[in-house]
């Protein structure tokens, strides 16, 4: 398959998936929050991958209109980064998101 | 001179000088936090530096025990990275801090 339908079927298959970098603090920040839900997402470090993981950072942004990380899926849907993963937690809708995505 | 004292010499004739990367949000919360203070800090961007800027952080991570970015400076005097930076702040120990060092 091709990378952009190796994403799709990623982001398919699993609850939560964060594409992250594992040296970048936001990217943890992010993790942390859904550690803290009790919530183990699929986690990819882009930074461990290679020249694949540049690749993947491009078809993230060709799908997504985001190049940056994290970059979070919940139930095949794209959320966004941080900022907004944490935004939708402080307004009370992410717990939501979670129980219907069957992450929790 | 040598990186070391290269170090030693822009940490001592800047009021401030934060080493940082420039694709990271943790570097720009902090650079944004001097630029709201109306502080123009010294910024170098490691990463824009080729091989000098890794070298350059395994530098600084030798003369402050410290190897993340962004790693900040006051009046010569090392502070330490975003989180301390924003916890002086916080505290209001920041800005005495830098009219001492005449940053404003
Ligand atoms: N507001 C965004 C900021 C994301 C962002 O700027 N991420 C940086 C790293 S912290 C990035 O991806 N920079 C480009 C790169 O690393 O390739 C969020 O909360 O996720
Ligand atoms: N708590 C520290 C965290 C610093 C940190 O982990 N920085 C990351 C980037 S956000 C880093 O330097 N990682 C290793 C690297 O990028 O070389 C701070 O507030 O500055
Ligand atoms: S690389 Fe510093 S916060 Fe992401």
């Amino acid at each position: 398959p091709s990378l952009e339908e190796t994403v799709k079927t990623t982001v398919a298959e699993n609850p939560v998936v964060v594409y992250s970098k594992s040296w970048c603090s936001y990217s943890s920040e992010v993790k942390s929050l859904f550690n803290g839900l009790q919530v183990k997402p699929l986690v990819i470090e882009l930074d461990q991958l290679g020249a694949e993981g540049s690749q993947l950072q491009n078809v993230l942004e060709k799908l997504t209109g985001q190049y940056t990380v994290p970059n979070v899926f919940i139930g095949g849907k794209h959320i966004g980064g941080c900022s907004d993963t944490v935004q939708l937690y402080n307004k009370g809708e992410l717990e939501p998101m979670l129980a219907e995505a069957n992450a929790k």
